[in-house]
């Protein structure tokens, strides 16, 4: 493993653990999309499928362990804590996650490197990966102000992902025959989708005030 | 079995 992709892994927890924090410090959810956190519990579902049948490391168990309990903990919290749950903007978080589901299912059927049931689900959970952060930042753009917390989370989800884009060239100089279009392609989606969000974040953090979205 | 390469990703 390379520094890029451990850096990546890192910022990914820490990107968790600041939204955990906001949540239970501030016992507040507001901003933030119940939506996209279902949408990354999919993923991390049908991703880690292979837990039950193959070993990696114990680095890789771990990790994979810790995306999916916390979560699982941030949507219990979203909806069942009596007093978090109720500053969910449930009016403002309408995304039809449908929308985004169906195709990359679609696409999972039609393009993957093999045609079994873990497979296409970890092939359907790369590609949902891509778009899960969009109802996210739809609910951003609808409710304008973007408190700090929230502002940081989606920055470092951002990271995250710009990382393993480092990480992906430094293995394909380094690691001979290192090839993963499906990944390769669907992580740049992933990261471009996060582009006009990094503007915005940046020129909040330049002229040293709170993030806005234009209207 | 052998798995590919970025398997070891998460």
């Amino acid at each position: 493993m390379n520094i890029f992709r451990l850096a990546g892994d890192m910022t990914h927890l820490l990107s968790i653990i600041v939204l955990l924090l906001k949540i239970q410090a501030t016992k507040s959810c507001a901003g933030v999309s119940l939506k996209t956190q279902e949408l990354y519990a999919v993923v991390f579902v049908t991703r880690y499928l292979d837990l039950f049948y193959s070993f990696i490391s114990l680095y890789n168990t771990v990790m994979k362990i810790i995306f999916l309990l916390t979560a699982f903990t941030i949507i219990w919290y979203m909806r069942k804590h009596k007093v978090v749950c109720q500053t969910y903007d449930k009016e403002q978080d309408t995304f039809r996650v449908l929308f985004l589901i169906v195709p990359c299912f679609v696409l999972a059927l039609l393009v993957n490197h093999e045609m079994s049931v873990t497979e296409v689900l970890w092939t359907f959970s790369i590609y949902l990966e891509a778009v899960a952060i969009l109802p996210q930042l739809v609910l951003l753009q609808r409710t304008k102000n973007v408190d700090n917390l929230t502002g940081n989370y989606i920055f470092m989800l951002g990271s995250y992902r710009a990382l393993y884009l480092v990480n992906w060239v430094y293995r394909y100089f380094t690691e001979l025959g290192y090839r993963q279009w499906i990944v390769w392609v669907s992580g740049t989606v992933q990261t471009c989708v996060y582009l006009d969000f990094f503007y915005y974040y940046v020129q909040a953090w330049r002229n040293n005030e709170r993030m806005k979205l234009p209207g | 079995f052998k798995l590919r390469e970025d398997k070891d990703e998460l």
